[in-house]
């Protein structure tokens, strides 16, 4: 089955925002984000891998301009949760890959990853959908990655396909 | 802006399989996924949380059915790429609510979360897109949290609306 690639978009305007160390238990993911939503703050990203020791991380992405808001909820968050700490970081771009279908097809993103590693680029978070491929990358690093994952999927022409792997 | 919840999707025929402890650097997750690709295996989720101290995870999820054939790439690019281990897990179910413009309504992931914590249902892995929310949990809790998820969100009758937080 093919891939259908529409696009590569990019996101300067967040920022990446994560509970470290906290206990991996039923309510802890509840309690972050309905504290986060009674502040009225859009979260676009959430991301939480695997528990090592009990522990893990829950991170998510949102507007810059909520930073100081959200500072503020997770001190509080974090210790009502008994968080190791919280961290903010500005100086992130999320870069995403945007079509149809790619859950079935593995080269895609094997692809994009490629992209960005032939230019050096650090992915430091990924978040996959059906229709989306996301990275979270430094800011100063985004423009490299943006053209290095047009002209993997020749993303010159619309529309295109994935390149069959 | 209100989003739109047009049900609860379940996949129980997943594992969850990860690449603990990689060198967060360039390159890494291009290996991961350029030697699953070749092998032909789809890959449906893809995570991976921040680094700490220069290490993280990657974690995806796969058909059950590829998992001893996803054991041998896992070896291999272990070896390659320097991580500490990779570990199987075949426990588990994928329990996505599913809609649209869900990037601008915070409530609707808290909402999701509250309806997982109120069933005692721990979440091990989270992923977002604007059109899907998917969390795994174990598999013997996947009827509880789907039963939970489309009562929290009144998904009885369709098409339902996210009820304002
Ligand atoms: C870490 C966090 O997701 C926790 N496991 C919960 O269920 O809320
Ligand atoms: C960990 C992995 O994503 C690594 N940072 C890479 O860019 O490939």
């Amino acid at each position: 089955e093919q891939a259908l690639i529409s696009g590569v978009a990019v996101d300067g305007d967040e920022a990446k925002i994560t509970l470290v160390g906290v206990p991996d238990r039923p309510g802890v993911a509840a309690a972050l984000f309905r504290a986060i939503a009674d502040e009225g703050v859009n979260v676009d990203m959430i991301v939480q891998n695997v528990s090592h020791e009990g522990r893990t991380d829950i991170s998510f992405t949102a507007p810059k301009a909520d930073v100081p808001l959200l500072r503020t909820i997770l001190d509080r968050v974090a210790a009502a949760t008994g968080a190791a700490t919280h961290q903010v970081d500005d100086g992130i771009a999320k870069i995403s890959l945007v079509g149809a279908g790619m859950k079935t097809n593995p080269g895609v993103a094997a692809e994009m990853f490629e992209a960005l590693a032939e230019q050096r680029v650090n992915i430091e978070m990924i978040s996959t959908s059906t229709i989306r491929i996301s990275c979270v990358v430094r800011a100063a690093d985004a423009d490299r990655a943006v053209r290095a994952v047009h002209a993997k999927f020749e993303l010159g022409q619309e529309p295109a396909a994935a390149p069959r792997a």
